[in-house]
């Protein structure tokens, strides 16, 4: 844990009555080490440990604290203020979606091949259904995975949301006429759940900016595996440049993995983390909390 | 890179930053910075264009000293158990795994143990048609390791030469299906074909970071992975991690996935794969 990392380091400075640019070098080094281990990406970890530095040698040592204790709060305090965003939950802890009035609200889910889009859109169905009282519609728009679409039509059965498929026409076609249908059928809510693909597959990602194009959605979330190391710099920055999204959800944090995507997605793209996936079912879903994200990424 | 140039402690820090970029992880970069430094300290090395090419060797060396191959049964049809986490590609490597062995002139059965996630089975069963390759499945919610152990009695009376066995999806965390993947382990043997199954290969996403390593811990010890599979290495991660589990686990690298259709995949090539870590 980061706080036994840091007795050792602060051994040497305890004796001391302020926090110097000396005898802080030590304690930078276990923490840009401690996020490292965490998975945070480089790039976000030299940024965040530069500023917890600054902000550390600014600081006066509160009388009666200890160096090394007044360190670790600047660093958890810095942690939870860079991935919390304020007004993402009402005073009901439900997270504040950018609902319409006039049309149905459009959620489009993107990421890599195999982070919980298909799952999450259930997840979410699920969600806005309980906590929002809404009757959402699911769009099964990913037609090259093998059985997709069926599983899809068997996630919506086990939740009693149903599911508008099309396998005779291309995804972007799909989910325009998905709008339609909603519509029609009286759904307030459409969620899109689309193939996964890579950041650098240059055809993909062209439809699904065709997606975005053609359904304007309210809402489109990176939906990112909460066990991404280092490429989550990569990942998020290009799903940012090419899609205006609106936030992130993170997924599989019900296992151990200390979650450093988490820092480096809100960091770099620096949208709000609406939601983390916290197991395979249809409840596993929580908003997103920074307090209890950061814990876990100082270890 | 200058030709000539002298070893310098901002070419050793460029390093150690471009393995941690590449997911090796605190721990392995700082081991092979120490390697590094050795080299230099008794002038092994002493120009920086000396010490990529210093430390690419040494690394391939560690991921090909023991072997890559798949493993097989001495005598009679072999048994592939495929193991991973959730989404990590376990279904699609399957389906290219018995494409390889079909190319490779051997006769494949796959068994669809993942009796659980939605439209599991439908989505091998998709494979094996394309493949042309036959297909064992169970009821929905079947109990896996009956699936598998089917599975193992269709390899022994079609006469196929493989059976390879995909499972559900699970974290390594999850006691109880760490169990149940035991159970399906146990099960590939089908109490009549020794030292089933031969090969447990464990998927992992080339995405992942240092969780990469407890998975290879804890499959291993409930399902004795001998081989990896990285996947989506046609992303821009570059799958680092798997030389921590190669050193720490000692579990080797036997193919990587380079795309979603059943031929993006090629036996594991250590000098490809290390080539690529520094590009
Ligand atoms: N434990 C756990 N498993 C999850 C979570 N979210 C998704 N999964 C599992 O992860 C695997 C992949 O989920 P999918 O929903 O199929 O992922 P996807 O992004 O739609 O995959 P592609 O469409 O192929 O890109 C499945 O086995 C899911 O059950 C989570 O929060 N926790
Ligand atoms: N680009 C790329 N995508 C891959 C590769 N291997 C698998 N995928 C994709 O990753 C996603 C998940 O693959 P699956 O085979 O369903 O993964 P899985 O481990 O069986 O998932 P669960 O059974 O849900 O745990 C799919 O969209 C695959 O097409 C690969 O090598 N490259
Ligand atoms: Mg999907
Ligand atoms: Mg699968």
């Amino acid at each position: 844990a980061i706080s036994s990392r840091f007795t050792d380091v602060w051994r040497k400075i305890s004796g001391n009555a302020t926090i110097s640019e000396d005898n802080i070098k030590d304690a930078v080094r276990a923490i840009r080490t401690a996020l490292l281990e965490a998975d945070v990406s480089l790039a976000v970890v030299k940024n965040f440990t530069e500023r917890v530095r600054e902000k550390a040698l600014g600081e006066d040592v509160l009388k009666g604290v200890r160096p090394g204790e007044q360190f670790i709060k600047i660093v958890h305090d810095e942690l939870v203020n860079l991935m919390a965003e304020a007004d993402t939950l009402d005073d009901q802890g439900r997270a504040r979606l950018k609902f319409r009035g006039d049309r149905p609200t459009v959620i489009m889910m993107a990421g890599l091949q195999g982070s919980g889009k298909t799952t999450t859109s259930g997840k979410l169905a699920l969600y806005l259904k309980k906590k929002w009282k809404k009757n959402p519609l699911l769009v099964a728009a990913d037609l090259q995975r093998p059985a997709a679409v069926d599983q899809l039509e068997v996630v919506g059965k086990g939740i009693g949301v149903p599911v508008f498929a099309d396998r005779k026409s291309t995804p972007p076609e799909v989910c325009f006429r998905a709008l339609e249908a909603a519509r029609k059928g009286g759904h307030d809510v459409v969620i899109l759940d689309t193939a996964g693909r890579l950041h650098v597959d240059e055809d993909l990602m062209k439809e699904v900016q065709e997606i975005a194009r053609r359904t304007q959605p309210d809402e489109i979330f990176f939906v990112c595996d909460g066990m991404t190391g280092q490429d989550a710099v990569k990942s998020a920055k290009a799903f940012d440049e090419k899609l205006p999204l609106t936030g992130a959800i993170l997924t599989k944090l019900d296992g151990d993995s200390r979650g450093g995507a988490v820092m480096t997605v809100r960091a770099i793209t620096g949208k709000p983390i609406r939601f983390v996936g916290i197991s395979e079912k249809m409840d596993g879903l929580e908003v997103f909390h920074a307090d209890r994200v950061a814990g876990r990424i100082l270890g | 890179v200058g030709l000539g140039q002298k070893i310098d402690d901002d070419i050793l820090e460029k390093l150690e930053e471009a393995m941690i970029e590449a997911d090796f992880g605190v721990e392995t970069s700082g081991f092979l910075m120490d390697v590094v430094r050795s080299a230099w300290k008794n002038s092994t090395i002493e120009t920086t264009d000396q010490v990529l090419p210093f430390l690419q060797k040494d690394l391939k060396h560690r991921l090909t000293h023991r072997g890559n191959a798949l493993n097989f049964a001495k005598a009679g049809p072999s048994v592939i158990l495929v193991v991973g986490v959730n989404g990590a590609g376990k279904t699609t490597s399957v389906a290219k795994l018995a494409w390889y062995l079909t190319s490779i002139g051997k006769k494949v059965v796959l068994a669809a143990a993942d009796t659980f996630r939605a439209a599991a089975v439908e989505q091998l069963k998709t494979w094996s048609q394309r493949i042309g390759c036959e297909i064992v499945t169970g009821a929905d919610r079947a109990d896996p390791a009956s699936v598998a152990h089917r599975g193992a009695e269709r390899l022994l009376e079609s006469g196929a030469d493989v059976l390879l066995v995909d499972t559900a999806g699970r974290l390594h965390t999850q006691k109880n299906l760490m169990d149940e993947l035991r159970k399906i382990h146990a099960a590939c043997a089908a109490k009549k074909i020794e030292g089933a199954p031969h090969e447990t290969i464990l998927v992992l996403d080339a995405t992942t970071g240092q969780n990469a390593l407890n998975q290879a811990d804890m499959f291993k010890q409930a399902a004795n992975v001998t081989g990896l599979f990285l996947a989506k290495l046609d992303g821009t991660a570059k799958g680092g991690a798997v030389l921590t589990i190669n050193e720490r686990v000692e579990i080797p690298v036997k193919f990587v996935g380079l795309g979603e259709g059943v031929e993006d995949m090629q036996p594991f090539d250590a000098d490809q794969f290390v080539d690529a870590l520094f590009d």
